[in-house]
């Protein structure tokens, strides 16, 4: 009533679809499968106080604190990967030999305050 | 928290020297892909982005072993190969036999050919320096020609069901490593490395241990001579390769033939590696001295 506008809620931190197609970047020359694979990614709010289902570390609630206390001093935490999976490639190299390789962190499982 | 940052090896430098006569923001888009994709090429553990000939067929094999893995949860690097390796592997690599001229089933002069042995030639150099070799098979499809039939096999088993009668279906199957080839003799030195009984009656791949000669080749200044193939009969008389093991395309597919031509690379022999680039274990240490 005052005139005071509402407030814009920004979304907190959550993992998001990313599809990287490996066709797009025409690497489907050489890469046999997948043709391309769910990524996500993490986007968000970390907002004060902390909830649990953020997973934040005990650092990042002292940081997001004195954030909230005086945002000068300290950034507010970020929204991060806190749970990563691997994924399979099946690919030709130049020697026209075909590899089966497991990577490491190319999958985000879970979103985090850190 | 945001991604303002620069892609490594940016364009800045370059935006300002337009010599080419582009547009800078095409020069500079361009730049930032080239460096996008030398970044995420590293990542996979290449130097540039390979460039396979077409002709290249993708054996059954692996790719079964790539549908094993994305059908269950992938919970860690290592790559489920049950039954061939108890230690950790996340890298398999598959080798075909090099071809050459003449390399067919009907040219008994063959160079290849060796009276009653087959000699196979495989480039392993593929295979980082880094990553630590955890077995290695060379598979080779055995094809049942003469089609014993089952009926056939009855009668044969009704009339003479001894011993001997079930043997003769056995042959030997010898794997050689080539340790040195004799010039003046066109004869080799060798060891043998594996050894299995098929039975003849059969239509399946046949699996041998290379892993000693692999190891071999992997060595500083060790020669790849190859590896050479023997098969016996029950008796332990030497008979021709090619009677049953899918070792060399026969006349027929030098043809150009799609079907025959698909059929021959899903048939020719190839070279399996199992191997670990150590990765998993760098960063298990990294994360337990973070903690």
């Amino acid at each position: 009533r005052s005139g005071k506008r509402k407030r814009k809620l920004k979304p907190n931190c959550r993992r998001h679809p990313l599809y990287v197609d490996f066709t797009d970047v025409g690497w489907n020359s050489w890469i046999v499968a997948p043709a391309g694979y769910q990524a996500y990614y993490c986007q968000g709010e970390c907002p004060f106080p902390l909830v649990d289902h953020l997973n934040a570390t005990n650092h990042a609630i002292v940081q997001t604190l004195v954030n909230s206390a005086s945002p000068q001093l300290a950034p507010k935490a970020c929204c991060v990967p806190t749970d990563l999976s691997a994924i399979s490639m099946l690919y030709l190299d130049d020697s026209d030999s075909v590899i089966l390789r497991n990577y490491q962190d190319m999958v985000v499982e879970g979103c985090g305050c850190r | 928290c945001t991604y303002g940052g620069q892609v490594q090896g940016g364009t800045d430098q370059d935006s300002s020297t337009d010599t080419q006569g582009q547009s800078t923001p095409h020069r500079s888009r361009e730049a930032v892909i080239r460096a996008f994709e030398k970044n995420l090429l590293n990542m996979f553990g290449l130097k540039e982005k390979p460039k396979p000939s077409r002709k290249i067929h993708v054996p059954q094999y692996m790719l079964d072993l790539y549908n094993a893995q994305t059908d269950s949860p992938i919970s860690n690097l290592d790559i489920d190969v049950k039954g061939k390796t108890s230690r950790s592997t996340n890298i398999v690599r598959s080798f075909h036999h090099q071809e050459h001229e003449g390399d067919y089933t009907s040219s008994q002069d063959d160079s290849r050919q060796h009276g009653h042995t087959h000699r196979l030639t495989f480039n392993v150099s593929a295979i980082a320096d880094n990553e630590v070799l955890t077995d290695a098979e060379l598979r080779i499809f055995w094809k049942n020609h003469h089609s014993v039939s089952k009926r056939d096999l009855t009668d044969r088993d009704q009339t003479n069901s001894t011993k001997s009668s079930e043997q003769s279906y056995k042959h030997r199957v010898n794997v050689y490593q080539i340790l040195k080839r004799l010039v003046k003799s066109n004869d080799v030195i060798k060891r043998l490395i594996d050894t299995k009984v098929v039975d003849i009656r059969n239509t399946s791949w046949q699996s041998f241990d290379v892993r000693p000669a692999i190891k071999d080749w992997r060595r500083p200044h060790r020669p790849n001579h190859g590896i050479e193939v023997e098969v016996l009969d029950h008796r332990g008389r030497p008979i021709s390769v090619h009677r049953n093991l899918r070792i060399a395309r026969s006349v027929s597919e030098q043809v150009d033939s799609s079907e025959d031509e698909t059929r021959w690379f899903q048939e020719r022999p190839h070279i399996v590696t199992y191997t670990d680039d150590g990765r998993q274990k760098r960063s298990a240490i990294r994360r337990t001295s973070r903690q």
